[in-house]
């Protein structure tokens, strides 16, 4: 279970984006980066929410809610119509 | 939709609507199943040039390119990353990887806010009239983001960061299921942003009613809106052999030959514990060929239990409601000839069928009644409070017509989405919360239109004190489920009422930094704050923040049971005068209920000009109380002329 990758939103604190990145899309890159090798970007987000969905495993989230500039990292949820 | 614009007083009330130039700049954004682009709700004849500060686009898919977007459906995108990554790749022999709208809910609902008007629109004659959408010259953006595997919250985020950029001014969603908290909900998330950009958004409160604390989306800073019946009906009687008649409500479409048929119970049709709910293959052909068979309600589709009786070789089904659902009738467009009946009908019928040897029945179906009364009624399914996230803002804000509406359909499945059912029709009758929701979101569209300035809140709070309680003959609006008075913790502030909405006199506002301070009233950490609205926002610890502050057009709290004593809350609301320049409003506060003590000062409001701003509190004392008491109140304010209304709604 702990390899199985499943979809997170993660959110990020924009004003924390240290200066290195010139532009917010970098920085998401890289934090997904930094915690796996692997884990493909599903949206980049930057509107309605600061931030990025991702596939990560349990133990990729963790590390990744861990970093500086994380402000959450929330399991997807499915909806349904009324 | 047919019928709805005439019972919501749109028909009768041109001169007071926002000019079709005005509502031709207003562009709706619904994100659900997508859009069927050729249903004639669509048809762009006469609408002006296309919103020039309009952002969106039409993206090309499956079975869908640009040419297939016009003046009227100016957007349609879809969003299916996320469901992909879970689900795997889509199936396009199975759903269009594209905005086009396989399954028929999103052009329903769009329809249902913005549909252009159609003349000679039924289900197989059922419903006739002109369809229409509440706000006929607004435009309409689909954002598909629910598939055959559902709706996933990383496409609801992006389709709403895109309708966001794209330029609407409403978004629709009827569609619910996420977290209690607000930070973890994608729609509030959404939402929030949206607001803060003055967009109007309105969802669906959900259909696990009449169960209480049952409620979706109920987030301040979204309008939540449940469900009421319209004052039309689809009679179907079941004549028994014994003479007797129950009434029953049905949209099948063929002929019944009125003659008497053998008549069955489902439980004693099969071998299966559940025999009863005629799920797939449950029943014994040998027992059912020829014959009408009763089915309980329940687990499986209303419309499948035809299929399945059918399939059987049944020659007509009676479905009949059981406890969960009492009375409420919802008519479905049935394979056979088939009619919904009540609980206590449903219980009568079934006796008849246990004591008679030789049970028969036959099943007659009148078409479409209009002008029932009462109407409209809370739908049973309709979600109900209390809010259990926070007790202090009451939701649903308001209902709206979702039973039985008609509105446009997709080409791509039958009007009762079973995969045995190749009929194909235009337009299809179908109930829930999801199609009262694009009523409120058209309606909201046309108040944009008539006060381009207003902000979302402004929009809801004129909505919301306009709605009504009760009946022209006087007596209160009524709960299906009940059959008794519903109450401010099924209906709101009441039903609807657009035209009322339009000059509203008094507002109820709310900017961002109302809903930041109500965050820091829920005791929200900066980090929470920062999730939700994207922004470095401390809440100062020198302040006393209170729910019951939020500048919300209903007053409610939860009363400690356990206290022993009463309890005493203070609520501070401010109104804007959007009316004429000078007015002098009055207070009247009332309870139902002798545990309440309502206070409002000052109870007399001078406004000398336009857009001033005035305060008031309103102290309510709650006496000592049991638990899952409730009590409800409300508070009027009125200059003689027009009438500000708020519910208030108290639970222990």
């Amino acid at each position: 279970q702990q390899q199985e990758r499943r979809t997170y939103i993660v959110h990020m604190a924009k004003s924390q984006m240290p200066a290195a990145f010139q532009h917010h899309a970098h920085w998401y890159d890289s934090s997904l980066k930094s915690v796996s090798g692997s884990a493909q970007m599903i949206y980049s987000y930057d509107t309605v929410v600061h931030g990025f969905s991702a596939r990560l495993t349990a133990e990729e989230a963790g590390s990744l809610e861990a970093r500086h500039g994380i402000l959450a990292v929330m399991p997807e949820l499915r909806y349904e119509l009324h | 939709t047919t019928r709805t614009p005439e019972f919501l007083g749109l028909d009768k009330s041109s001169s007071l609507l926002p000019a079709s130039e005005s509502v031709n700049e207003v562009v709706v954004g619904v994100l659900d199943t997508g859009v069927w682009p050729e249903s004639k709700s669509f048809d762009d004849t006469g609408l002006g040039a296309v919103p020039s500060g309009w952002r969106g686009a039409c993206e090309s898919g499956t079975n869908f390119t640009a040419a297939n977007c016009n003046r009227k459906l100016i957007g349609a995108r879809f969003f299916s990353k996320g469901y992909e990554a879970t689900m795997g790749p889509i199936d396009v022999s199975k759903e269009s990887k594209s905005a086009r709208d396989d399954d028929g809910h999103g052009t329903h609902t769009a329809s249902t806010a913005a549909g252009s008007a159609v003349d000679g629109a039924s289900l197989f004659g059922y419903a006739p009239g002109t369809a229409r959408g509440m706000a006929t010259r607004a435009r309409v953006a689909a954002y598909k983001v629910c598939w055959l595997g559902g709706c996933f919250s990383s496409d609801i985020l992006a389709a709403m960061e895109k309708a966001v950029v794209d330029g609407v001014n409403v978004l629709s969603l009827s569609l619910g299921g996420g977290s209690p908290d607000f930070y973890r909900d994608s729609v509030a998330i959404g939402a929030f942003a949206a607001a803060e950009k003055g967009i109007f958004v309105s969802c669906s409160a959900g259909n696990a009613g009449p169960s209480s604390m049952s409620l979706s989306n109920v987030a301040p800073w979204i309008t939540t809106v449940g469900a009421g019946t319209l004052d039309r009906d689809f009679p179907a009687y079941v004549t028994l052999g014994n003479g007797k008649n129950f009434s029953g409500v049905s949209l099948y479409s063929g002929n019944s030959k009125g003659t008497l048929l053998p008549f069955v119970y489902a439980g004693n049709v099969s071998n299966a514990t559940n025999g009863n709910l005629c799920m797939m293959g449950t029943l014994d052909p040998a027992k059912v060929k020829g014959k009408i068979v009763l089915c309980d309600r329940g687990v499986n589709a209303r419309v499948q239990k035809g299929s399945v009786v059918q399939l059987a070789g049944g020659a007509g089904m009676v479905l009949a409601n059981t406890a969960a659902n009492g009375e409420e009738l919802v008519a479905d467009a049935h394979l056979l000839p088939a009619t919904a009946v009540g609980e206590k009908s449903g219980d009568a019928i079934k006796m008849y069928l246990f004591s008679d040897p030789n049970p028969t029945a036959t099943i007659l179906f009148e078409g479409t009644k209009v002008g029932i009364q009462p109407s409209p009624v809370v739908a049973a399914f309709s979600s109900r409070g209390p809010n259990s996230i926070t007790p202090a803002v009451l939701k649903p804000d308001m209902i709206a017509p979702g039973v039985n509406i008609l509105a446009g359909w997709t080409g791509g499945i039958g009007p009762t989405g079973l995969a045995v059912d190749d009929r194909r029709v235009a337009f299809n009758i179908i109930s829930g919360t999801s199609m009262s929701c694009p009523h409120v979101s058209g309606l909201a569209a046309l108040l944009k239109a008539a006060h381009p300035d207003w902000s979302p809140a402004a929009i809801r709070s004129a909505l919301m004190t306009t709605a009504y309680v009760a009946y022209k003959n006087g007596g209160k609006l009524q709960d299906v489920a009940t059959g008794k008075d519903s109450t401010p913790f099924d209906h709101g502030a009441g039903h609807v009422d657009p035209v009322s909405a339009l000059n509203p006199g008094l507002v109820y506002d709310l900017t961002v930094e109302d809903y930041l301070g109500f965050l820091c009233g829920l005791n929200y950490t900066s980090s929470q704050i920062n999730t939700l609205a994207r922004r470095n926002y401390t809440c100062d610890p020198s302040k006393s923040y209170s729910l019951y502050d939020l500048n919300y057009p209903s007053f409610a709290a939860s009363f400690d049971s356990t206290s022993g004593g009463p309890t005493t809350i203070k609520y501070t609301r401010t109104l804007t005068n959007v009316g004429a320049a000078t007015g002098t409003y009055k207070a009247t506060a009332s309870s139902g209920s002798a545990g309440l003590k309502i206070a409002v000062v000052p109870d007399t409001l001078s406004f000398s000009k336009a857009g001033e701003k005035k305060s008031f509190t309103v102290t309510v004392t709650g006496s000592a109380m049991p638990a899952s008491t409730n009590a409800f109140g409300q508070l009027e304010w009125s200059d003689g002329k027009q009438t500000v209304r708020s519910p208030m709604a108290f639970s222990w």
